[in-house]
């Protein structure tokens, strides 16, 4: 049986928020190492992959492996009736047919008392390659989120090319086009301000806008975000959490 | 305009 505790409600409900709009019905798969998801996006463009690792939870208790099949619409009305501070237990039972969350104030005066069915979802899960990407950049996660909403308004694709220089977003579109130039910044005071750039080699690629906004919503769990490059192959965007991550992974766009 | 691809090209299924 599943049993988990999360000092804060708010990890949980933030992680849902994220991918919920990029996936509808994904497996919860809860092991000693914590709760997985690996999860594609219907014409298989985008996978999410998320880990909440077991250090992340007050108390954590999985005796055998268990998914948890669940519609996120579903999960995110339940979650809406847990505030952000409230401590929040799982607990499921060996190939259990319903989740149950219970959330209880910091005050200790209210309990919630939630079952949210189950459903069975035979997901196909996907080996992805551990790769030596051609560039890594760090940069601040609301500086990406800006330059993909900003970019999207002219065109629903942007190249990505990352030099030794900086990182250059451009795109072209019906209204005209655009660009935007990240140079190396580490700023030393505040590193999570900075950008900074490991380039083995020079990548250039074209993606979709539509899918790098709607990852963007996860720019709420970290002040930071990992862009990962290497020319033809797919793109991995990472938000990294204190004791896990949300890593959106997206197949690059092969122009003429 | 560009072809999109998809994960399948790839990631392999398991």
């Amino acid at each position: 049986m599943l049993e988990a505790r999360l000092e804060q409600s708010s990890v949980l409900k933030k992680v849902v928020d994220a991918i919920k709009d990029l996936v509808q019905d994904c497996n919860f798969d809860c092991n000693d190492s914590g709760i997985q998801l690996q999860a594609m996006d219907n014409s298989h463009v985008a996978l999410v992959a998320m880990h909440l690792k077991t250090e992340g939870f007050a108390l954590y208790r999985c005796d055998r492996n268990i998914a948890l099949g669940i519609n996120l619409v579903s999960l995110q009305k339940v979650l809406r009736a847990a505030q952000n501070e409230d401590v929040m237990t799982l607990k499921a039972e060996d190939s259990p047919d319903a989740l149950s969350l219970v959330f209880e104030n910091s005050e200790n005066d209210r309990i919630s008392e939630y079952d949210l069915k189950l459903m069975d979802i035979d997901q196909e899960h996907l080996g992805i390659p551990e790769t030596e990407y051609g560039a890594t950049v760090k940069m601040p996660s609301a500086e990406f989120q800006r330059i993909c909403r900003d970019l999207s308004l002219l065109s629903e694709s942007v190249a990505i090319e990352a030099t030794k220089e900086g990182i250059k977003f451009s795109c072209t579109g019906d209204i005209g086009k655009g660009a935007v130039t990240l140079r190396q910044n580490p700023n030393v005071e505040k590193p999570e301000l900075g950008t900074t750039i490991e380039l083995q080699e020079p990548v250039a690629l074209t993606f979709s806008l539509k899918y790098l906004v709607n990852f963007c919503k996860a720019s709420g769990l970290s002040n930071t975000v990992t862009i990962s490059l290497s020319n033809e192959v797919p793109l991995l965007i990472e938000y990294e959490m204190e004791h896990g991550y949300v890593r959106f992974y997206l197949a690059p766009k092969i122009g003429d | 305009e560009h072809g999109q691809e998809t994960l399948d090209a790839f990631f392999g299924s398991l």
